[in-house]
Formats: structure tokens, sequence, C-alpha cells
């Protein structure tokens, strides 16, 4: 089962945590240990890395006019902070005494605290991404909602300019995101729902169209074709609320892997 | 993108220090 949810976390992570969770084997088997060796070097390159972290990441916080995310980010970067101080209080103990237990478990602890916060910070950052999906998705699904009062071709004409580029951006991003997914279930959900949107977009117009022409023409069956319009209009709204709910989760239901 | 290259260079940063950390633990197992 993958841990990370997206193939660029789980690049980003998965050869991390591996070696993480081995140095915390090791640490166990060899309770006693070898002298460790000096780390000031490979631990003044994790908090070169943190401190630019910070920078890229308090810009980030800076331009972004995601609320969340500004809320959210913060606690990330200073988890990062605080293990990148656990390692170099690590390193600074390591080298006054190699044997020392305190500083193997405090180096741990950091490594972990790395590990956890660049995880915590991705995720913010993801989670960001996808809201911006999501607004898009929402934009599609306000047209849709305007599909029942379109009454003219020349209505028509407009809701469909106004419905396409949406809809391709929406299936732009839904597609590019389902690649990244790691869970093959909701990547099975999002393309399953993206190509209903798809088939049924210009079945809609059609009965849009239908029911406009029924509509002028002051004809038999306009209420039977309105009905069409709309039971089709909930479809796409149905698929695409889907699509948002799949689009949010970033956790595994075990009943559903299995 | 620029936070995602920066989570690289922590990730690199972090697995140099962990392997040099579990180096000398090696020999013990």
């Amino acid at each position: 089962m993958p841990v990370f949810h997206t193939k660029t976390i789980e690049s980003i992570l998965e050869p991390v945590a591996q070696q993480v969770s081995r140095l915390v084997i090791l640490h166990e088997e060899a309770e006693d240990g070898n002298a460790m060796p000096d780390l000031e070097k490979p631990v003044f390159g994790v908090s070169r890395a943190v401190q630019n972290l910070v920078k890229v990441g308090r810009e980030t916080i800076q331009s972004s006019d995601d609320a969340i995310l500004r809320q959210d980010m913060p606690a990330a970067l200073q988890r990062v902070e605080q293990a990148a101080r656990h390692l170099e209080e690590a390193s600074g103990m390591l080298k006054a005494d190699p044997f020392s237990q305190p500083a193997r478990k405090k180096l741990i602890e950091g490594s972990r605290g790395i590990l956890q916060g660049t995880s915590s910070l991705l995720l913010c950052f993801d989670e960001s991404e996808v809201r911006k999906i999501i607004s898009e998705c929402k934009r599609v699904l306000d047209y849709l909602a305007v599909a029942e009062v379109v009454d003219s071709l020349e209505d028509l004409v407009r809701f469909v300019k106004d419905l396409s580029p949406c809809l391709s951006k929406v299936s732009r991003e839904v597609d590019g995101r389902q690649k990244e997914l790691t869970h093959q279930v909701h990547r099975d959900i999002l393309i399953r729902c993206l190509e209903e949107v798809k088939t049924l977009t210009p079945i809609l117009i059609c009965s849009m169209k239908i029911y406009i022409q029924i509509h002028a023409q002051g004809g038999k069956g306009g209420e039977e074709a309105g009905m069409n319009r709309d039971y089709l209009a909930q479809r796409m709204t149905d698929e695409l609320n889907e699509i948002i709910r799949v689009l949010q989760l970033t956790t595994y239901d075990e009943d559903e892997w299995d | 993108e620029m936070i995602l290259e920066a989570a690289k260079s922590i990730a690199a940063a972090t697995s140099a220090l962990v392997k040099a950390a579990s180096a000398a633990q090696r020999e013990l197992v």
C-alpha cells in the first residue's frame, strides 16, 4: 500500500523514509553502537537546505491567496526548523561524545522531524493545488446550474462558449491529477467520472437545443424535454461532485484496498 | 515548483546525513 498519495511526494520522500527507518533499526540492533562519525558537515547540509525551504515557503505563503495554505504552512515550516535544530544539537553532542545515546536519539528524532515536517509542507502545497482544480470544477457546476434557464438559441451559444473552456481546463487538470495519484482506486474513479462528463456534455447541449426548439414552437413535449435536460445536467453535476470528493482524498480506505 | 525543488534538496541532504550516521552502526550489526 503506498504511504504517500502522489507520485511527486512519494519520489521525494520515500527513499529518505526508508533510510530513516533503516537508521532506527540499526540503532536498535546495535544498542551500544560504534563511535559516530563527525556529522557536522552533513548536518550543515540539512540546515542549509532547511533555510532555503523556509525562505521559499515564506515566499509561497506571502504570494498565495489561499487562506488555508497561509494558515497551515507556517506550522509545517516551524516543524522542519525545529527538527534541524535537533540535528544541530545532536551533532554538537556527538562531537563531544561519539557514543552518546541521547545524541543518537536526538539524531533519529531530528531525521524523523525533517521527514514529517517536509511531508506536512508538501501536503499543504499539494492540497492548495487540489483546491485550485476544485475551484475550476465548481465553475463548471455553476454553469450547469443555469442550464435550465437557457431558453433561446442565442443564450445556448453563449452557454456553450462559456462552458467549453472551463470544461477543457477541468478535463486537463483532473486527468493530470489522476496520473499523479498513487492510489489506483482513486485514479480509476477520476478517469471514470471524467469520461462520463465528457460523454454527457454534447448530450446535454443537444437536449437543451431540443428544449429551446420545442419551447419556441410552443409544441408538445416541452415539459419532457425540460426534464430530460435537467436529468442530464444533474448527472453531470453528480459526476463533478464525485470528482471533487475524490480529489480531496489523501488517506486510504483499507476495505477499499482489500 | 520552488517548494518541490527545496523539498528535494532537503531530502537529498537528509539522505546523506542518515547514510553517514548509518554507516558506523551497520559495521556493528
